[in-house]
């Protein structure tokens, strides 16, 4: 899911606010 | 008070509330108050009939981009609420990827003027006229129906958080891999949100919200209508569209 979903995955991952 | 649950204190449910507050607040654009200054700055009719001549194609990708915008504000704000990120990655991408829209959809009634029927889009607020050249009429009724049917409920703040939150962690989305873990957090934001509700004098409120049935169907008219676009548009989707946008609808 994650591959498919990358942005939302690198949205999530940039900086755990 | 009979509300607590057994396996979470009175505190616990008081940083949470405190919490989905903060996240709302932190991640609302425009605020409140500016919103309610706003509400009467309409589009002109020579503005109006300006985007009524923009290509459809050029009109999807506006449209599009601010969806977007407003996307990655709710990602923002699943990011802030407790318990989001100890989610594992797959649930988060799951309860975003089904709930993003959905909350987005939510969000709206801030932006709506229920008096004139217009929404905050590009700097002013516009009625469904102004949307003429998507070439879909329906859906944008049924989504000034639906910001209507909720502006009709007169929410708070407070009360637009919690239902973004309950509309997001939703334990029922297919494919989560620990279902357990997102009900329980479910069930304490639902703790939450009832004694808000309670200490406001508004429990009659959660009878009168729209059923989620309702969002569920807004958001699959947008993808049918967005398939509709591609079949009339092939190969528009790639070039102009924003990837956040083209990764959960396309």
């Amino acid at each position: 899911l994650q591959e498919k979903h990358r942005i939302l995955h690198k949205l999530l991952q940039n900086g755990n606010s | 008070s009979g509300l607590e649950s057994p396996t979470c204190s009175g505190m616990e449910i008081e940083l949470l509330a405190q919490d989905v507050l903060r996240s709302h607040r932190e991640t609302s654009q425009p605020r409140a108050e500016e919103l309610q200054q706003r509400r009467w700055d309409t589009f002109s009719r020579e503005e109006v009939c300006a985007y009524q001549r923009k290509p459809m194609q050029e009109m999807w990708e506006r449209c599009a981009g601010r969806l977007t915008e407003a996307i990655q504000h709710v990602v923002e704000f699943a990011k802030r609420l407790r318990g989001f990120m100890e989610l594992c990655q797959n649930d988060q991408i799951v309860l975003l990827k089904a709930g993003a829209m959905e909350v987005v959809l939510v969000r709206m009634c801030r932006a709506f003027n229920p008096d004139n029927r217009t929404v905050l889009f590009e700097g002013k607020y516009a009625g469904t006229e102004l949307f003429r050249s998507l070439g879909c009429h329906e859906l944008v009724g049924s989504i000034f129906d639906f910001a209507q049917s909720l502006c009709a409920l007169r929410l708070s703040e407070s009360e637009v958080a919690f239902l973004c939150a309950i509309v997001l962690i939703n334990a029922n989305r297919p494919w989560l891999q620990e279902q357990a873990k997102v009900a329980r957090l479910r069930g304490r934001l639902e703790v939450a949100f009832r004694l808000l509700l309670r200490r406001t004098h508004r429990e009659g409120l959660l009878a009168r919200l729209p059923p989620a049935g309702r969002l569920r169907a807004l958001c699959s008219q947008h993808v049918e209508q967005l398939q509709a676009f591609r079949r009339l548009h092939p190969g528009a989707l790639p070039a102009a569209f924003p990837p956040l946008y083209r990764e959960l609808f396309a």
